[in-house]
């Protein structure tokens, strides 16, 4: 899971942007 | 399924389509073949316009990304670096933009959230890659959100190994576009790639397999409706899924080549996400 921290949180934040 | 509902889903991922990629098809058409008036993209054809046409990247940069400070790299050997990394900084948010696509994709998050992760990132480079064939034509591509118009010849000249990452992209797109799918068509092809239930690592294909084989019926009928001439217009387009994951894995090498070669290069994180371990 840790491997793909971002995915995973732009996959469960519906639409707010992440911090990319 | 019935037909109404195969288009039902067409309309569907034709509209989320139009919702998160900001530039369509039919935009990006306008603006190469000169019809959007006053509005002509900028051209880079040489350094010259690309350092004129840099300053114009940097100003339309997105507010949460962090600028690359112009003096951490000078000289001319460093344009190349500065440019990979705006051309970074957008492919990472053209994977938010494909991330927000897939989620619209009916039964996508009802898949196991590791298998979505798995879809994404084996998905998302050829998503990302078919997307680039509408933006570009045998002289050049847009970038920019079609506000830059940058030359084939310009993209060869530069040095080794940038001079060889587009090239490759040039070729297919030239040929992907003889098909001339419109946006409508595109979206369905984009799910279909998006749900491949063959890529490594994936715990439960069936449910995945499934969606796939919907979006295939959806995407069979809405070619057979759209381009009723165009014979073996579905087998063709199904066809293209093989070179793509050629250029991927090519696309792929290519970037870890540049991260062992070029010292100053740092690799967007999100991108370092997909690539690890990825071919």
């Amino acid at each position: 899971k840790e491997k793909h921290k971002i995915l995973h949180q732009l996959l469960q934040n519906s639409t707010s942007p992440v911090d990319l | 399924p019935e037909a109404a509902d195969l288009r039902a889903l067409s309309r569907h991922l034709y509209e989320a389509y139009l919702k998160y990629f900001p530039l369509t098809k039919a935009k990006a058409r306008a603006i190469l073949s000169g019809k959007t008036g006053d509005n002509a993209p900028f051209v880079i054809h040489d350094m010259k316009s690309l350092m004129e046409g840099e300053q114009f990247i940097n100003c339309k940069q997105l507010p949460n990304q962090e600028h690359q400070p112009q003096t951490s790299h000078s000289g001319m050997d460093a344009v190349e670096l500065r440019f990979f990394q705006s051309c970074q900084s957008r492919s990472a948010e053209a994977v938010r933009e494909v991330t927000e696509f897939a989620k619209s994709i009916p039964g996508f998050i009802d898949l196991d959230l590791n298998d979505q992760v798995t879809l994404l990132k084996y998905g998302v480079i050829e998503v990302l890659i078919i997307m680039m064939a509408p933006l570009m034509n045998k002289d050049g591509t847009l970038i920019s959100y079609g506000q830059i118009f940058m030359t084939r010849e310009f993209l060869k000249s530069l040095r080794k190994p940038f001079c060889q990452m587009m090239e490759p992209k040039f070729e297919f797109s030239v040929k992907f576009n003889v098909l001339e799918l419109d946006d409508s068509d595109m979206a369905l092809f984009l799910a279909v790639i998006i749900l491949s239930g063959d890529r490594p690592g994936l715990m439960n294909v069936k449910p995945i397999e499934q969606l796939q084989e919907t979006v295939l019926h959806s995407l069979e009928l809405q070619l057979k409706l759209n381009h009723p001439d165009s014979l073996q217009l579905f087998a063709k387009l199904l066809q293209k899924m093989t070179d793509l994951r050629q250029i991927v894995t090519d696309h792929v090498h290519l970037i870890q080549l540049l991260k062992k070669t070029e010292i100053d290069m740092c690799l967007h994180p999100l991108l370092q996400e997909i690539m690890k371990d990825l071919y």
